[in-house]
C-alpha cells in the first residue's frame, strides 16, 4: 500500500528530525 | 548484522538512534553541572509531530482489514504519546532546575521512548504489508495445488490466464521487498528462490501440456509425464514456501538491538 506506506514514513521522518533539532538544541547551547 | 529490518525504517530511525545516543554522551558530560537550555520551542516541534503521526497511525488502523495491525498498532502509537509528554514534562522541569537530575533521565527516556514507539510502529506496519505479499504467495501454491487435475487443453488455457497475474504480482513484490531488506542473506535467499520459481514456471507449464497431449493418445507414458509434472510443480512450491518463510524472517536479535 504504497499511498500509506508513504505517509506514515513521511510523518516518522518529521518526528525524527524534530528530535534531531531537539538534541542539536541541547548541543548547541 | 544489521539493526534495522528495512531500508526504508533504517534512513528514518537511524539518525533518531545516532541523536539519542548523543543526548545521552550529553547528559553524561552534563553531570559536571552545566545548565540545560530552555528546550520548550523544540519540545514543542516534537509534540506537534507526534500528534500528526499518532493521526495518520489512527487513520491507517481505521483503514486496515489486517486484524493483526488493528491489534498491534495502538499500543505502539501510545509509546509515543506518553514519550512526547515526557520531553513535555521534562522540558518543564528544566525550566525550573536547568541543573535537575530527574528531568534530565526524563529527556532520555522520552527520547528513548519515541525511538521505540515510531520503530514499533513502522515495524507493525511493514509486517502488515508482509502478510500481503505472504497472501499473494498463498494465492500462487493454491493455483499449483490445482496443477495436477488439469487434464484438457481449455483447462490449462485457464489455468495460465489465472496463475500468471499472481505470479507477476508476486515476482514484482517479492523483488521489491529483497531490495528493500538489510540482511544480506535474506536478501539473497529470497533472490534466489525467485529466480527459481520464474524459471520454473514455463517449465510447468510445458510439462502440464506434455502430459495433456500424452494423455489424449493414451499412451502409458503418462504415468511418467504426471510425475514430471508434479516433480515441477512441487519444486516451485517449495521455493515459494521458502521465500513465506524468509519473508517472516526479522533483522535484529531483541538484546542486541536494546
Amino acid at each position: 500500500d504504497p499511498p500509506a506506506w508513504q505517509d506514515l514514513a513521511t510523518h516518522s521522518k518529521k518526528v525524527s528530525d524534530s528530535i534531531k533539532s531537539l538534541v542539536g538544541s541541547i548541543k548547541d547551547k | 548484522m544489521p539493526v534495522f529490518h528495512t531500508k526504508t525504517i533504517e534512513s528514518i530511525l537511524e539518525p533518531v538512534a545516532q541523536q539519542v545516543s548523543r543526548l545521552v554522551i550529553l547528559h553524561e558530560e552534563a553531570e559536571d553541572g552545566n545548565a540545560m537550555p530552555d528546550l520548550e520551542k523544540p519540545v514543542l516541534a516534537v509534540s506537534r509531530a507526534v500528534v500528526n503521526l499518532v493521526k495518520v497511525g489512527r487513520s491507517t488502523i481505521e483503514s486496515s482489514e489486517d486484524s493483526l495491525l488493528k491489534q498491534d498498532m495502538p499500543a505502539a502509537l501510545l509509546r509515543v504519546e506518553a514519550a512526547a509528554r515526557l520531553l513535555e514534562e521534562a522540558s518543564s522541569m528544566l525550566k525550573v532546575d536547568p541543573y535537575s537530575q530527574p528531568a534530565r533521565k526524563k529527556l532520555i527516556e522520552g527520547a528513548r521512548g519515541i525511538l521505540q514507539g515510531t520503530s514499533s510502529l513502522l515495524l507493525c506496519f511493514d509486517e502488515s504489508e508482509v502478510r500481503k505479499i505472504i497472501r499473494e504467495c498463498k494465492t500462487v501454491l493454491d493455483y499449483l495445488a490445482v496443477a495436477e487435475v488439469i487434464e484438457t487443453m481449455e483447462d490449462l488455457i485457464q489455468f495460465v490466464k489465472d496463475l500468471s497475474p499472481c505470479l507477476t504480482k508476486v515476482s514484482r513484490e517479492v523483488d521489491h521487498r529483497s531490495q528493500e531488506l538489510t540482511h544480506q542473506v535474506h536478501r539473497e535467499t529470497l533472490t534466489r528462490c525467485l529466480d527459481s520459481v520464474k524459471t520454473l514456471s514455463p517449465i510447468l507449464i510445458c510439462s502440464m501440456k506434455i502430459f495433456i497431449q500424452i494423455l489424449r493418445q493414451h499412451c502409458r507414458e503418462s504415468d511418467e509425464a504426471a510425475e514430471n509434472r508434479n516433480y515441477l510443480a512441487g519444486r516451485m512450491s517449495d521455493e515459494l514456501h521458502e521465500i513465506i518463510r524468509v519473508l517472516q524472517l526479522t533483522t535484529y536479535d531483541e538484546d542486541e538491538w536494546d
